[in-house]
């Protein structure tokens, strides 16, 4: 029992690794048991080092690089008690474009065996995905669903970034 | 085991029965702030067994019950199904589906269905974890929930870990 | 002093309500003290619905009503004790663009008695900056201050977009 | 009473010397991930006084000083000033500019600064509440941190009010 759970925790331990230097293109993850402990008991910390940075505390990693590093862990135990299915609800949010493309390809390793349901107001995350579905008010207060193609998708963001040059 | 489709009425703001053809690979869900996204994933967690009013975002469990808004009155229950296509047909009912329902009345009556036929709660959950769908079998990653994979302290990490190894 | 604290009290309430109607156009939202305890004691209750929506807890909100929820009770009070300068950082990550937009032009009648330094990954946000101070790490781990262009922010999420459609 | 410009060196990831030349209305400022936007926001909480390490994300208030990566060693100090124009001349020493600073060495010597000349910790404070720049006296929303303002239970959220009030 003690086996199995080490087995299968430095199972995670490895693949989170694995995919947390997918993610940042290099750097150094690991999940440890805190010492001293009976392994069914102890704790468990999290280091993360992204590339070219010191290592230190998660506590001093950006927004960005925690949202990463927590989407790694989870992904690594996904892997090992893989699901049907997956929610995931605007996990996108803190990420610069150039980590939401990263984050989806990650996911492509995992779409031909889970389904994935995001919800995303990221337009990146959205060009991904194999199909959209909106869901509007139209009549206020009541949700109604719609199907959405992906240049229904207004520009208005970069039109209007435009048109400040 | 994949998701086919979810059906929602009177559940938080889908007041009107709503289908969701879902199928494999990556799905978006997308619209303004407010328009109902969230709840499609508490629909989800809901039908599957949640037992904590808390994680669906409410005070207390009747709150998932469509309250009104301007003009429309208050939803009498709350409903939704999951459908799963099951093609190894262990646990399906007809078609190689497995329909999996659940239904809370304003009255404090509540249901839980198997393809149709009442059932216990009991039953669901057992069946959800033989076909590895409990509600650890999912991952969910909800809105604003991110942190808490790395904020947690050791103890409470584990327990995350142990719930998915 | 009890005067002082209810009058003072009284305005934000105010203020509150009228930053949140011009959020949502529309809407009803206050604070109150928590009935029968001491005015310098009591906790403050916060009330909010956005417009054509049942009045309910500010649980049941979406992540982006929350914000901007939040947002307008922390202009409320700024503008009783208005400060030389305001630091925001990513406070638009939850928000849609239309309401991003609304959030920015309600800033706008605050940037003239008040400097705001916003941080922030939206291009919405940023094109209403009147200037932007790009953060590099060209070193890896060292910091370092670049100018930005509106223009020279890439447009790769919308050309991908379009690529795609 | 306003910011004119911010100079970081050796202060987390600002290992050289930065000058922020900020004007008035609204700044922008933007970058990638984990590239030390949310580092001069720290910067700026830091020089006013900030004694919470934890407020900083840090664990202990010495790592603020650049800490070293990749060929390039850790710095000696920490140091931020920050320039405020006072056009009412109350406070200002040469040019109407009011300069405000703040070094630690990895000695744990800690030193405040006015106009270029160490005063005590008290100085600084007093300063600021007399020019309305206490801690409180400006509006600082942290990333990740807004929903705290609402999720506060009614006496933490009273404390926040007083706080500004
Ligand atoms: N029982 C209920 N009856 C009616 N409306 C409800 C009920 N429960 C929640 N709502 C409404 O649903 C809305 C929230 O929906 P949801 O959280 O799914 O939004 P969302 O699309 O995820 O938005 P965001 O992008 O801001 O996260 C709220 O406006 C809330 O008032
Ligand atoms: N004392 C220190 N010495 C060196 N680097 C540090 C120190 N403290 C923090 N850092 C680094 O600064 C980076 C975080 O910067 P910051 O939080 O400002 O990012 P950000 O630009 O806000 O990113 P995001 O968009 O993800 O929020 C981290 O990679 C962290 O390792
Ligand atoms: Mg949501
Ligand atoms: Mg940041």
């Amino acid at each position: 029992c003690r086996e199995k759970f080490l087995e299968t925790f430095e199972a995670v331990s490895g693949r989170f690794e694995q995919i947390f230097r997918r993610l940042f293109r290099g750097g150094k993850a690991e999940i440890k048991l805190a010492p001293d402990e009976d392994p069914l008991e102890a704790g468990i910390e999290i280091t993360a080092r992204p590339p070219g940075k010191d290592l230190r505390s998660i506590k001093l990693l950006s927004g960005g690089e925690r949202t990463l590093t927590a989407l790694a862990l989870l992904l690594a135990v996904f892997r090992s008690r893989p699901s049907p299915f997956c929610l995931l609800d605007e996990v996108d949010a803190a990420l610069d474009d150039a980590n939401v493309e990263r984050f989806t390809e990650a996911l492509d390793d995992f779409t031909h065996d889970t389904q994935f349901l995001v919800v995303t107001h990221n337009r990146i995350t959205m060009a991904r995905c194999e199909r959209l579905f909106g869901v509007t008010m139209r009549r206020r207060g009541v949700s109604l669903l719609v199907g959405v193609e992906l240049s229904d998708i207004p520009e208005e963001s970069s039109d209007r970034g435009k048109a400040a040059e | 085991m994949y998701l086919k489709r979810i059906e929602l009425e009177g559940f938080k703001s889908f007041a009107d029965r709503t289908v969701i053809p879902v199928e494999r690979g990556l799905t978006g869900i997308v619209g303004p702030n407010g328009c109902g996204k969230s709840n499609v994933v508490d629909a989800i967690l809901w039908v599957m067994g949640e037992r904590s009013a808390k994680a669906l975002r409410a005070d207390a469990m009747e709150d998932v019950i469509f309250k009104g808004s301007e003009g429309r009155s208050e939803a009498p229950y709350a409903m939704v199904e999951v459908v799963l296509g099951d093609d190894e047909g262990r646990h399906a009912g007809p078609g190689g589906e497995l329909a999996v329902g659940r239904r809370l009345f304003q009255t404090g009556e509540s249901e839980f269905l198997l393809n149709g036929r009442k059932v216990r709660r009991k039953d669901v959950h057992d069946l959800l974890m033989d076909t590895g769908l409990g509600v650890q079998g999912y991952m969910v990653l909800a809105q604003g929930k991110i942190d808490a994979v790395l904020a947690a302290n050791p103890a409470e990490r584990r327990s995350v870990f142990e719930e998915a190894a």
